[in-house]
């Protein structure tokens, strides 16, 4: 995936079954965010690989004061990235039954 | 480290810790 200067990865196992996963997230390197950014860690979150986009949970981090405003796309970006690899490891290592 | 805890007004929960420093890139 494309750096973009915003790290995303999980915060647990995937087991490979549960829609909801929980995910990290943390900003890796200021100076490609566009807004100034203050340091406030890494993010950790629940993120639903059927229902929900992860632009909406990026505005959310914005709303929540995490982020400026023109970095929603970047975030959002970096979170649909690491939600796709999720996604492409699940189709090729299905569940055990 | 300490952790603290955002929740959006739609329910979601963010939670915050410190980063390790390990996983931090050089300026």
């Amino acid at each position: 995936a494309e750096d973009t200067g915003v790290r995303v990865e999980l915060a647990e196992e995937d087991d490979g079954r549960k829609a909801s996963i929980a995910l990290k997230l943390w900003v890796e390197d200021p100076r490609k965010l566009k807004g100034k950014y203050k340091d406030a860690g890494a993010i950790e979150f629940t993120f639903d690989l059927e229902k929900e986009v992860p632009e909406g949970v990026a505005q959310e981090m914005v709303e929540s004061g995490f982020f400026h405003e023109s970095d929603a796309k970047i975030v959002g970006k970096s979170i649909r990235d690491r939600v796709a690899l999720i996604k492409w490891r699940r189709a090729r290592t299905p569940p055990s039954a | 480290g300490a952790t603290t805890q955002v929740v959006h007004s739609a329910g979601r929960r963010f939670i915050v810790s410190p980063v390790p420093e390990s996983r931090l890139k050089e300026p």
